[in-house]
């Protein structure tokens, strides 16, 4: 554990904590794309099938159960308790899109032709473009609401805080991961435009706002 | 790495 990686963790942790209030607060999901946050269940849902073999530490327990509890809680708001307020008309992306082709690259890319294993490739390979129908759906409404670009700046600050870890982690353990530092750039890069929106607009005080 | 010793990254 090194200070990159726990901050971004806990960057993770306040994007996911930032979205349950914002919806708790306001009643409403209203500028959240359901579709990402299926993709989100289901990317922790892969991932942290480890939890049944192996043990690590009481912190990565703790933390692989709270990402799978408070994603499928998120998913449930959604789409049952605040359903009236989902944005359903402008979250159109197609899952199947995005799903089908990770899929398929996860069988032909991984470290080892095993089923735990190739379920967690297809989280990593999923979780790096699983925010896409959320940008989409902001690209079409063309704003955000300012409580949700704090959500996506913390979520997307988490990946690109893990590519100092990883660059520290190379350095000073020899350890190197090329699955998780490719789709963790890829997933960092998906950011940038809104990373240059959120420090050029929300930070300023200004509602973010997408240019025509 | 092998599953078997699990992912200690999140």
């Amino acid at each position: 554990m090194n200070i990159f990686r726990l901050i971004g963790d806990m960057s993770h942790l306040l994007a996911i904590v930032l979205l349950l209030l914002k919806m708790w607060k306001t009643r409403s999901c209203a500028g959240i794309s359901g579709k990402s946050q299926i993709l989100f269940a289901l990317v922790f849902a892969t991932r942290y099938l480890d939890l049944f073999t192996a043990f690590i530490s009481a912190y990565n327990s703790t933390m692989k159960l709270f990402f799978i509890s408070t994603s499928l809680v998120t998913v449930y708001l959604m789409y049952f308790k605040f359903r009236a307020t989902y944005d359903a008309n402008h979250d159109t992306f197609r899952l199947e899109f995005l799903v089908v082709p990770v899929g398929g690259l996860a069988f032909l890319v991984n470290h080892n032709f095993s089923p735990l294993e190739i379920l967690w490739t297809f989280s990593i390979y999923l979780e790096s473009v699983a925010i896409l129908p959320q940008l989409f759906m902001m690209s079409k409404t063309g704003e955000a609401e300012t409580i949700t670009s704090h959500y996506l700046f913390a979520l997307g600050s988490y990946r690109a805080l893990y590519i100092l870890n990883w660059v520290f982690r190379y350095y000073f353990e020899g350890f190197f991961d090329l699955i998780a530092v490719v789709a963790g750039c890829v997933q960092t890069i998906l950011y940038c435009d809104f990373f240059y929106l959120y420090i050029t607009k929300v930070l300023k005080g200004k509602k973010l706002s997408l240019p025509a | 790495r092998p599953i078997a010793e699990g992912h200690d990254e999140l």
